[in-house]
């Protein structure tokens, strides 16, 4: 027989690097800064702790670094440190439906193992839960053969901060100015994170006092989001009957108010009523038949949409705030649209619109800056939805140029939010957005909205200009 | 403390089905055929085999179909089924440096997934290693909890045929005729495979007779394929690190004879000498300092290229045969370029012009055909590695016309073929070749080796043209 065998998650992802992220050293060291910043604010966010984030880079050789992260958020307790380091597809966003920067359990211990493949060295932890406890010091290595934590070395130490988490990893990476720079980067996460303050050190600083800071401009908190049930509208014959398998409820009436959103005890009532199957069966019982009926029901049956509140928008103040300070113009518009649902899931779009003043050129393409819950996507705008949505729309209308098929050329800055309790990306290292046909649709009326008070700017201006020479 | 917990294999392929190509149900339908065939042409092919393969699909209702794919192969022994069809990650191809279509342990698993999911129908299988073994028939659905599989049924059949497997999947699909339809898929997999038999029931067939047969055009095998170590070259220093961990050779001279392809005693001693270690050290004692000294005295050390016995080209004049059997034209050349590296792995590339005729318009697009390990892939140009090569090439010197940044246009079918023992895909739908600067700069090479020629032919056609009018 043929020698078939399991092949571990970490096997598959250290040989397939590139699809977390890892595809050349300059892409490793802006995808590990991400993951790291990603989960502070996360941590941060979700306990309600106004974040502070440091990042400092330091090169130790010609084309290694060492990138470290500290945040003042809750912290993570000492049982859980090694598998959230050490294990790939570990995590506390998988298994459920709210809007946050990470959902997949991958990205730090993927940073972690990068370090590890390409410089040998194990990642570093410190983490604090409260004052009252002490601080847990970790060097943790994965195991890529088994996707499990070895843990070289745990103490606990004296640590300055009450709570929070500092992460440190040696790689192999190379360090750029300009357009793919980590200090873009950072300067466009804080763009979508006005409440956070980021504290940047730079590899090339000169000394330790020289940092650059992202202040939050608001002390406004993001709305804390709800975790939701999943919507039965998106939900597959399949899985139905997974659930119904499942399930603790005792009826299928009561299987289909409390596993889903939105479904009131009437509202369940009716499916059964309309698939014919008698409210109070037991969901163990149903079988195919009957599945397959009440999976036919669902669409039939009229079912309020999905709550919005699992969804924190930038909102369109902050939105034209942030940009304004990036990007002085002389026009500023954004919205910030209604949630809708693709798949079962709410998602919304955020637009904004920064035109004209004297930073940005007239004969350039204008610059777009894509983001999927709050954070930038750098890369792959090829494969992006939000690039094809961007180039599909006619900018020729609101007064701007435009080559067929492509970005408008102006001088103008747009930035695209794309919030949802899940985001479909097109690969592991989240950089760019799958093309769900609702998605782009939503994404276009939202360009479509900015757009329109664009040209309304750009025809006022033109005529003003036009009165001046008579 | 925050839930973390364990994520599956197959709960987060479940939910991210875009990532191994089950977009949508037309596309599903695409994805579960390639997947398919690719493992029945793979495993004939390993055991030497001449492949014969019989696609079967049926429209059960309006949006659900029954696909099933039979071969001639070697089987698979009954302890292995249940593993290889009801668990990701598990396979004979992802540990082994060898071509192949497959090599992730994924395929087939995924497919029966998202029929599970979105019909409740588990996965049907026959398979047979030996005339005088018995055919075991199974019934397999996949926990995607726990990513394992649940035996449904399992029994000893009768069955016609001497060795072979037959995977019967039922799913919801969408079957569409024209430019992404199966019809064209399996045409386009006879392209690249011409030693292969294909025989194909549409699911409009008048009735069960009504069958399109792709029959091989050579009666030659592909050249067989060895099995190769890594190359040194491509090593990492953590990698290398965890190598000596683990190996049983007894020297660190040994140690490289051994593991890695290409490195004699005489240069594994090389390496140890230039780094200044003990060509007799035993491996598990070489510290990080000795690591590091022999990581860096790999590249300063010289060591043959890897052998090329384990690419299997399809060659220039099967290239050239299968092509015009497709579309016939007044011009043909093909062009197999010798083996080069990519992060040590050996590869080739391999390319194909057909040009003018009656059947291809001067005003459209060309027609690209881009194909990796044998495999056409259908989907994400726009990600592609070939598509970026294509566009990148300059046309216009030999006589076609060519707007800026994108493919050419004239009557022309362009064919490429990326062959490798491990191909880098953008995504686990393997739909796209990663942008391995070293990957496009020789399928450009590969591209003007075929222009010339095609120049040459445009020129000289001109030449008689204007001497007709003279
Ligand atoms: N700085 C941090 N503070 C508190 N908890 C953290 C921190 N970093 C990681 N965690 C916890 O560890 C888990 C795993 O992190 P990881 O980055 O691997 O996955 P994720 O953030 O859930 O998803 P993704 O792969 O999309 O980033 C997180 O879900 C979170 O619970
Ligand atoms: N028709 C078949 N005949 C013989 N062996 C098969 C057949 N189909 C699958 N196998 C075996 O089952 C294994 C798993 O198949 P699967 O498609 O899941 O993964 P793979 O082909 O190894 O990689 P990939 O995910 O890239 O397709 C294969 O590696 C092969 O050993
Ligand atoms: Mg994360
Ligand atoms: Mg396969």
């Amino acid at each position: 027989s043929k020698k078939q065998r399991e092949i571990s998650v970490s096997e598959f992802f250290a040989k397939n690097r590139h699809l977390l992220g890892f595809d050349n050293p300059a892409k490793a060291l802006l995808t590990t800064i991400k993951e790291l910043v990603d989960n502070s604010l996360d941590a941060a966010d979700e306990a309600r702790i106004p974040a502070e984030v440091d990042i400092t880079i330091d090169q130790i050789s010609e084309d290694r670094f060492r990138v470290t992260c500290t945040d003042n958020g809750p912290g993570i307790v000492p049982k859980n440190v090694p598998l959230v380091f050490g294990k790939l597809l570990y995590g506390s966003k998988f298994h459920r439906l709210k809007m946050s920067r990470g959902q997949q359990g991958i990205g730090v211990s993927a940073a972690g193992m990068y370090g590890l493949l390409t410089t040998g060295h194990a990642i570093r932890v410190i983490s604090r839960t409260a004052k009252n406890k002490p601080a847990n010091r970790f060097e943790i290595a994965i195991d890529t053969q088994k996707n499990h934590p070895a843990v070289k070395k745990q103490d606990e130490i004296e640590w300055d901060r009450p709570h929070g988490t500092s992460v440190e990893i040696e790689l192999e990476a190379s360090y750029r100015k300009g357009h793919h720079s980590v200090d873009n980067y950072i300067r466009q996460i804080s763009l979508a994170n006005p409440h956070a303050t980021l504290r940047y050190r730079a590899p090339d600083r000169a000394n330790d006092m020289d940092l650059t800071v992202y202040a939050g401009v608001t002390n406004e908190l993001p709305p804390e989001t709800a975790e939701i049930q999943p919507h039965p509208y998106g939900v597959e014959l399949g899985v139905l009957m997974q659930m119904l398998r499942e399930t603790k409820a005792r009826t299928v009436q009561n299987f289909f108010h409390t596993e889903f959103s939105r479904v009131s005890n009437k509202v369940a009532g009716d499916i059964a009523k309309l698939a014919r199957v008698p409210a109070n069966r037991k969901p163990a019982k149903v079988d195919r038949k009957e599945a397959e009926a009440l999976h036919k029901a669902i669409p039939q049956t009229k079912i309020m949409a999905p709550p919005t509140d699992c969804i924190a928008p930038i909102g369109e103040e902050l939105l034209e705030k942030a940009l304004t300070s990036i990007h002085p113009a002389e026009f500023i518009t954004a919205t910030t649209r209604r949630p809708v649902v693709y798949r079962g899931n709410p998602f919304l779009v955020e637009t904004a619109i920064a035109y004209g003043g004297a930073e940005l050129s007239a004969d350039d393409a204008a610059i777009v800056y894509r983001y999927a819950n709050r954070v930038p996507l750098q890369y792959q705008h090829g494969a992006c939805a939000i690039s094809k949505a961007v180039a599909a729309t006619d900018w020729k209308k609101y007064g701007l140029q435009q080559p067929k098929g492509s970005v408008p050329v102006g001088p103008m800055v747009l930035m695209v939010h794309i919030a949802s309790v899940w985001v479909p990306f097109t690969s592991e290292s989240k950089e760019a957005i799958a093309h769900y046909p609702e998605i782009i649709k939503e994404i276009k009326l939202g360009l479509q909205d900015c757009g329109r008070k664009l040209g309304a700017h750009v025809r006022r201006k033109r005529r003003d200009a036009d009165e001046e020479k008579k």
